[in-house]
């Protein structure tokens, strides 16, 4: 891993006399490609290793008798530090109902998730309502109703000959006169770059007033995880992400690339397929994770 | 990198930033852009555009090599798997396959073998209707392997040119689970021996570099013999099949290039490397 490539690189350099602000420079290339390998953005990795090459260039590494532990534990800090304290709370809206809206790509786990969080308020003593909005995946609507049936939690549906907008004014209409505290929206996967759909979004937000837009991102996303969520942020506006799939063995470097680029916190992560699989975002844990 | 300018470490660094931006892998990238400026150099290439023709050229002859179209069973039924992790595309392929392969004039079946999650089996049985293909299917909880025999037995019962088994998605590395897709590859086996003729494993375009080990241990498991690389119609190049290419001989055979019944190409290597540039 990264600590074995980086006390290699100063043994090497070490050899060589005192250690230089080149040689620092030359162990920031060893933490750039960990940080490229874990999926991290290039963008994102320029600018973090510009970060951490002003630390490292310090006393701190320079004087240090294992400067590679000292460059792992700035790389670590800075990691846990720009992902954010841990804020696994839903917010809770003036007066009922808190609206929460899940978003996101294809396949992302959307519904999934917005089950496992109905399921997370309800342990919690809340009165959360699921509201189907996916019209278009073929049983969709069945799924959602599904996974509410398993959680003993209401489904609001209208089928899926009504418009998405329709279905969440009846919903919210629904959850007043029924007195729940939550309603949570699944709406279908889309593309970022697909404005129709993105708009559909917007006239949902703009009439239900969520408290809470979040984005679903599967853990093991690529590069492409920057232009996602800036184009969901810049459309829509999010309040907060939740990463899924973490059960896997991807790095999850789309964490730091989505954190980076929309300034909104990672509030959850899904852990499994099962409906109890969600817990709160540690960004300490994800930084191990990333550094390998 | 997009002018006519002259090449210079510049543009070297700046072409390896867009093979990273297509999630090629950083070893893949400097592999590429090392051997692109070692041909450019004893070639006497110094024009940045001829540079850039080179470097796609490189890559379509990476993917080109084997460029293996679906493979048919010499006679009777073919029988096709589909795997891979969750929320890849694997359904919604099939689903497309299924209306192709009908198209074609075969007579196409298909089988809901995932069994565990919600409403899949109604899904798969949404596209069955679509595509105007039988569905079979057993109730949700049922073995998928118990599926697949069934599936395979009523696929030659009916004379059925190809069957296309639907799998629940999985990640490789829960050993149960590769388990269970193991044992689903071996019975198809036993009732057929030269069955499956294809296993597609799906990836999703989106997908970083995990996509390397899920096509290792899925290939480990029930030997992929061809990729279906999702979800190209949105910002992700998958650049990640040029290494999977380069390291395991896995090609990409299909493309999802959205979610409606004729959103499926055939693997186009030019195109593919003309549209990573881009
Ligand atoms: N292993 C694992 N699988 C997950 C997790 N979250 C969701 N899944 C699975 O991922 C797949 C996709 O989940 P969905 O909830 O259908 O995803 P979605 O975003 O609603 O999909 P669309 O509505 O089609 O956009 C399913 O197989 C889920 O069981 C997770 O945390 N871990
Ligand atoms: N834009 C786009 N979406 C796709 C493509 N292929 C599949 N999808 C969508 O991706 C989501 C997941 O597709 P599924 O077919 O359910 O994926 P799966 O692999 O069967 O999922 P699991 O069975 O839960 O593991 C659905 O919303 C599909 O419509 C594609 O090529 N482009
Ligand atoms: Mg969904
Ligand atoms: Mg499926």
């Amino acid at each position: 891993g990264l600590a074995e490539r980086l006390q290699q690189t100063f043994q090497r350099l070490r050899g060589k006399g005192k250690l230089t602000e080149a040689d620092v420079a030359e162990a920031m290339r060893e933490v750039r490609v960990a940080l490229l390998e874990a999926d991290v953005n290039f963008k994102v990795v320029k600018d973090f290793v510009a970060r951490v090459k002003e630390r490292a260039v310090g006393q701190e590494v320079l004087a240090s008798l294992t400067p590679g532990q000292q460059v792992i534990k700035i790389v670590h800090e800075e990691l846990t530090n720009l992902m954010g304290g841990s804020n696994a709370k839903l917010k809770i809206g003036s007066k009922p109902p808190t609206v929460v809206m899940m978003v996101g790509l294809q396949g992302a786990g959307k519904t999934t998730t917005t089950g496992k969080l109905a399921g997370l308020l309800k342990k919690q003593g809340r009165r959360p309502l699921l509201v189907a909005a996916d019209i278009y995946r073929p049983a969709a609507i069945r799924q959602l109703q599904i996974v509410g049936e398993k959680l003993g939690i209401p489904v609001f549906a209208m089928g899926d000959q009504h418009k998405p907008l329709d279905i969440v004014k009846g919903a919210m209409e629904h959850g007043r006169q029924h007195g729940n505290d939550y309603i949570l929206i699944d709406t279908a996967g889309r593309l970022h770059i697909n404005s129709e759909m993105m708009q559909e979004l917007v006239d949902i937000k703009g009439f239900a007033q969520p408290q809470e837009v979040l984005l679903v991102v599967d853990a093991m996303t690529g590069q492409d995880a920057v232009n996602v969520a800036e184009q969901f942020h810049q459309s829509l506006g999010l309040d907060g992400v939740i990463l899924t799939k973490l059960d896997g063995d991807t790095r999850g470097g789309a964490a730091l690339s989505v954190r980076a680029v929309t300034g909104c916190p990672i509030k959850f992560v899904g852990t499994g397929e099962k409906l109890d699989a969600l817990e709160p975002f540690y960004p300490d844990r994800m930084a191990s994770r990333i550094l390998g | 990198v997009t002018g006519h300018g002259e090449v210079d470490d510049d543009f070297f660094d700046q072409l390896e930033e867009i093979l990273l931006q297509a999630d090629i892998g950083v070893s893949t990238a400097v592999m590429l852009t090392d051997r692109v400026r070692r041909r450019a150099r004893s070639e006497k290439i110094r024009e940045a555009l001829a540079v850039r023709k080179m470097l796609k050229e490189e890559i379509t002859s990476i993917l080109v090599g084997n460029q293996a179209p679906i493979v048919w069973a010499d006679h009777g039924l073919t029988v096709m798997l589909i795997v891979g992790v969750n929320g890849a595309g694997k359904t919604t392929t099939l689903g497309k396959l299924a209306a192709r392969f009908k198209g074609e004039g075969k007579r196409v079946m298909l089988a809901a073998g995932d069994t565990f999650r919600a409403a899949a089996i109604e899904q798969l049985e949404t596209w069955g209707r679509r595509a105007g293909v039988p569905v079979i299917k057993h109730k949700e909880g049922a073995d998928p392997a118990a599926v697949a025999y069934d599936a395979v037995q009523s696929a030659l019962a009916r004379g059925m040119d190809v069957l296309l088994i639907d799998t629940a998605g999985r990640l490789q590395t829960k050993v149960n689970l590769m388990e269970e897709i193991k044992k689903v590859h071996r019975v198809i086996q036993r009732e057929l021996a030269t069955a499956p003729h294809e296993v597609l494993l799906v990836l999703d375009a989106t997908t970083g570099q995990n996509a390397i080990s899920q096509a290792k241990l899925f290939t480990q498991a029930v030997g992929v013999t061809g990729i279906v690389l999702t979800k190209l119609d949105g910002t992700a190049k998958g650049g990640v099949i040029i290494g999977i290419k380069q390291e395991l001989g896995l090609p990409v055979k299909l493309v999802g290039v959205g979610e409606r019944i004729e959103d499926l190409r055939d693997f186009d290597a030019t195109e593919f490397a003309d549209v990573l540039f881009s």
